[in-house]
């Protein structure tokens, strides 16, 4: 897609919510904060600054309405299409940007079938300052609704949409381009209600684990996409590395067909081969054709040739498509594309030096590198490497699961910030940027 | 895989044309549109949705036209009249 031809003049814009939803859950203060935060990841990096308003001049005018309202773009109840944003100019229209009000739309939930307010006005608007929809899949401009983005305080824009928009209105003064924006100690910035499970009328499930403080059962990339699964419970992480949810969601409820009364799982891989995502418990094994159970399944473990007993881990090595199991200290090398063990394992050695002896499950990721999970730490090999990373092991509840001071579910549990971690890289996915703020 | 249904086509066409990657119907032709048209487009909607470019309206292509969005186009006018040229 080409990019608009359009853009703001002025460098202050006003927004105002002139009808917020009429049925949600949502409460008027946190859908104006979530759309200060969205404004806001635009304008800390660009000379851009947005301001609410009571009035009705205001700039960006910000609607929740159904079906047809009056603007070509009529809405089509839930599902299809969910928003929109009209482009900046001299029109009276422009700026402004429409719900579809027939939406769920939800905040920090761990609801599949909801909308994201943030993640999608964050998306609306780049179209009021002036961006068009793009390809690329990483980019928050890309047209299809991808799920949440995290926590909207620390959300940060893909490179790809930094790089458009510093296109249209340049760089803002005291951003690096390839830098982190800070935001000032001292500005003060509307609240976001509590955590879900924070909030004194909703007690956490008696068995649902503090994704902070645990072991994890399985962990494993599916679609893209790193799921961290415990007990009776998974957490998701978008491929963006965002967590999906602070509230952990219900295997059962997520991935249908396996038996009511299983507690936990030993291990979760998806098949190179035809996608399939492989479920082991015990001596048994279901796969699964997205999120339903194929016919025929569980099946005992021997069908990989693996002895009855179960497995630790399960995880296929982008190296080399091949799938490794590991129980105790051993450790089997499978060929899925033949369906058959790969001859001389189990072998009591793994091929990556310095991976712990026991696991508690592996993946690849989409860095192209393998990652390996025991008790609260994990390990790193690089692609093409056979050694465990230099820094590692680090926290998974830190690295993976948000698990910062501010959003840990308990006080005792809160890790440390990363200390001395910054990116000095001048360019990323082949872009490299100039700062010309004068 | 089977093939598309007379029903998707005519939603396929809507929603290509809705989101800017087929013209408008022809006033006069009603809602004709040629088949080379139509492959060019859908080719350009899967290329643009991360998709094999087939110009076949094949599962994972109607999948992907029935994934909850955002209303504006992906190509505008503009876009189109440029590819016309």
């Amino acid at each position: 897609s080409i990019q608009a031809l359009t853009k703001w003049n002025k460098r202050n814009l006003s927004w105002r919510v002139r009808a917020f939803p009429k049925d949600s859950h949502l409460g008027h203060d946190t859908i104006r904060a979530l759309m200060y935060y969205a404004l806001k990841v635009w304008s800390d990096i660009t000379p851009l600054n947005f301001h609410e308003v009571a009035g009705n001049n205001a700039d960006i005018q910000i609607d929740f309405s159904k079906a047809d309202h009056n603007d070509g773009y009529p809405f089509d109840g839930p599902g299809g299409t969910v928003a929109h944003a009209f482009f900046p100019g001299e029109h009276h229209t422009a700026g402004d940007t429409h719900f579809d009000d027939d939406e769920s739309w939800t905040f920090r939930s761990s609801d599949a079938h909801g909308m994201d307010l943030f993640a999608v006005a964050v998306h609306e608007f780049g179209h009021s300052i002036g961006l068009t929809h793009i390809s690329a899949l990483e980019s928050i401009m890309r047209p299809y609704y991808q799920g949440p983005v995290g926590d909207p305080l620390k959300y940060d824009l893909p490179y790809e949409d930094k790089v458009r928009i510093w296109q249209l209105y340049g760089v803002r003064e005291s951003v690096s381009p390839t830098a982190r924006p800070e935001v000032p100690k001292n500005e003060e910035h509307p609240l976001l209600p509590d955590l879900p499970e924070n909030r004194s009328t909703i007690q956490p499930r008696k068995d649902e684990p503090d994704r902070c403080t645990t072991h994890f059962d399985a962990v494993a990339q599916i679609r893209g996409e790193a799921f961290f699964f415990k007990g009776k419970y998974f957490w998701r992480l978008t491929r963006n590395k965002h967590l999906v949810s602070l509230q952990p969601a219900q295997i059962h409820r997520f991935w249908r067909g396996l038996p009511l009364n299983m507690d936990s799982l030993d291990a979760v891989y998806e098949r190179t081969t035809d996608h399939r995502i492989v479920f082991f418990k015990g001596d048994r094994y279901w796969v699964f054709k997205d999120n339903n159970v194929e016919e025929g399944y569980p099946r005992p473990i021997t069908d990989f040739g693996l002895p009855l007993g179960g497995i630790d881990a399960a995880f296929s090595w982008a190296h080399n498509d091949k799938t490794y199991f590991f129980k105790d200290n051993l450790c089997w090398q499978y060929d899925d594309q033949e369906r058959r063990m790969d001859a001389g394992y189990p072998s009591e050695t793994t091929p990556w030096k310095g991976v712990p002896e026991t696991l508690d499950d592996a993946m690849r990721w989409s860095d192209g590198a393998a990652y390996f999970f025991r008790g609260k730490e994990y390990w790193r090999v690089l692609d093409n490497y056979m050694e465990v990373d230099a820094g590692y092991p680090r926290s998974i509840a830190q690295d993976w699961l948000v698990c910062t001071g501010m959003q840990s579910d308990s006080p005792n549990s809160r890790a440390k910030p990363r200390q001395g971690h910054h990116d000095e890289s001048r360019s990323e996915n082949g872009y490299e940027v100039c700062s010309c703020t004068s | 895989s089977a093939a598309p249904k007379a029903e998707e086509i005519n939603q396929g066409v809507d929603w290509l044309i809705k989101f800017g990657y087929l013209p408008p119907p022809d006033p006069v032709t009603g809602q004709l549109q040629t088949q080379e048209k139509l492959t060019r487009a859908i080719k350009a909607m899967q290329r643009f949705g991360g998709l094999e470019a087939t110009g076949v309206l094949d599962k994972a292509t109607l999948e992907l036209m029935k994934t909850p969005r955002c209303s504006l186009p992906d190509l505008s006018e503009l876009d189109t009249a440029r590819r016309r040229r």
